[in-house]
């Protein structure tokens, strides 16, 4: 299994349609400060169904919604889906690709779609229980977040070997 | 479930002597629990001897050399149970040029089970990629856009677009 | 006192302007007082709007905005009230190549009043200094001995020794 | 005022006794990771007055003295001097250079010296109190630390300003 597009709308700095092709085993997403790269991150934790908002540097869910720039007016909903190639059948789904979509717009109205049918966040979380990309997962790493596996209590850390057990 | 605990905690032991070793040239890293006696409740502490010095408690630990213990934690974990997907933002900014290409290295070892997707500002780290996305604000007004990478030109400067 | 923090805050307020729009070239960053009614208590917010974007929650910021950010307000501090000698330990490392430029320009124009000693992997701010100290362990017996730097060489090297 | 050299003997990894020369204005510390860079900041902390072990990444006030390593012995004792350029008068001794030097045994005696003349921490204090070098000083910025300013509460930022006053 690998992820193989991200396509983004709307969220956060991502005001406009974005098709990212996700090809290679190292690949290296680079630029300038603020630049959105960090964002790109969210947008994949977000996708899988985090639903704390702290995790997204966000205070409400809505904050992930592009809010505007100098230039560009607000946008009122947005949407990120993962194009994950499921060739190996890792993920328990009977396609050679499965695309995974999470939707939400200004009034609060929350969709999760899997391959373009809407589907529960359980659902989600299900497909990819097995895989590492859990919920408690140690496989997203966020900017300043490396320092955590040291600062943690030896008790969080075990978190960590349950969910690897 | 204590027999799963246990068996998972002694492959991620060895997987982490392992990475520490590989990470840092030398020196141990060690994980312990804090209660063996109650499996179920018990903690994990990591005790680590940096090459040439003596055992040491974590806090005394220089930036660089957290960093690197915590992946040589992170790499443990994945080597115990693979995960296809990881994504990695800026964690080689605390690292020198000798540690940076020594984490290459062990990235290199799981890149056939597993595609990293790494944020960096690093060029060691640039030129190790097969892959290159480069995220800008042409606009500059607000709004992120996908860019190709010069990957020659970042040969020379040492930023990226 | 009262009156010596009313007109250190007004001072404060027009460094942090003039520093914000230096290192950003663009936007606009305001110290407002959290209670102008009451001198003695008032906290001090920080609200930034970065060049082409909306007046944002400082939470909202990406690492290298926050840096830049903060290093405004240190910079402002300083011109209200300078200090003879500043230490920075590796202010730069989430930067990238354009703005630790215009980090290094805000460094020299203090650099008449002001003695820096920076800590630093970034070889554009190594490349900027007029003096290098080598930190290393040359024994690799965990003790620090101090060796000259070969400037010449970390020219084309991105890491020091 | 600026600070012409630091001499370091038994403090943290400065095993041996280092001299080190700090002419010039813009002064890059360089070296590979756990070399021993923010140690040289600690000293420089230390010396100047930092009472809180925390600060100094210690438990204990010991813990500065050189514990040993896998080719050394633990030493007895350390010592930190500052050696400053007075020229301009800014500090309020009559002498052209002042030293100011700090000690510690394992035993837990403590002793300051302005030029090689005992003191007690409180003449030290005195001595920076006008130079932003002071105690809650702006002036020296550790690793990490300077998210602080921002993660700070409007209240904590206050006291910077009534430092600057
Ligand atoms: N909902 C939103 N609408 C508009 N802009 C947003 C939104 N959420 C965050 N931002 C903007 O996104 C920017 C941060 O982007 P991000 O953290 O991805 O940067 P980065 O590329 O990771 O930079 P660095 O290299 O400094 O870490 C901030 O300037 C912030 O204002
Ligand atoms: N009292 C002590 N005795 C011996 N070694 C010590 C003592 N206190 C700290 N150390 C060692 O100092 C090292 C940390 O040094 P320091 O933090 O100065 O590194 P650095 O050069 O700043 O590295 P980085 O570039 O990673 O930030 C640690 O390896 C630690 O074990
Ligand atoms: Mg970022
Ligand atoms: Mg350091």
């Amino acid at each position: 299994m690998r992820l193989k597009r991200v396509r983004i709308f709307g969220f956060k700095t991502f005001a406009d349609r974005t098709d990212i092709d996700l090809s290679g085993n190292l690949i290296a997403i680079v630029g300038p400060n603020g630049s959105g790269k960090s964002n790109l991150v969210d947008a994949i934790l977000w996708c899988l169904g985090e639903a704390n908002a702290r995790q997204l540097r966000a205070q409400t869910s809505q904050d992930v919604i592009f809010s505007g720039s100098s230039k560009r007016r607000p946008v009122g909903f947005c949407e990120v889906t993962l194009l994950f190639d499921n060739e190996d059948g890792a993920l328990p789904v009977a396609t050679p690709e499965v695309a995974v979509t999470r939707r939400l717009d200004r009034a609060g109205q929350s969709e999760y779609l899997i391959n373009r049918r809407p589907c529960r966040l359980k659902d989600l979380l299900d497909l990819f229980a097995d895989s590492g990309l859990g919920r408690a997962g140690y496989a997203i790493v966020g900017q300043k977040e490396i320092d955590q596996a040291l600062a943690a209590s030896p008790e969080e850390r075990r978190a960590w070997i349950d969910e690897a057990a | 479930t204590q027999d799963r605990f246990a068996a998972t905690f002694e492959r991620l032991e060895a997987a982490f002597a392992e990475t520490f070793l590989k990470l840092f040239s030398g020196g141990e890293g060690c994980l312990r629990l804090t209660a063996p006696g109650n499996l179920l409740e018990t903690g994990v502490d990591i005790e680590v001897t940096l090459p040439g010095k003596k055992r040491q408690r974590l806090e005394l630990l220089s930036g660089g050399e957290r960093a690197l213990c915590a992946a040589a934690f992170l790499f443990a974990l994945l080597k115990v149970k693979p995960s296809p997907i990881v994504v990695l933002d800026e964690i080689d900014a605390p690292l020198d040029g000798r540690n940076v290409e020594r984490f290459i290295d062990l990235l290199r070892e799981l890149q056939d089970s597993t595609q990293f997707i790494l944020i960096t500002h690093n060029h060691v780290t640039i030129l190790a990629a097969d892959n290159w996305i480069g995220v800008t604000m042409q606009g500059h007004d607000g709004v992120s856009t996908i860019v190709p990478v010069n990957v020659a030109a970042l040969a020379e400067a040492s930023d990226a677009p």
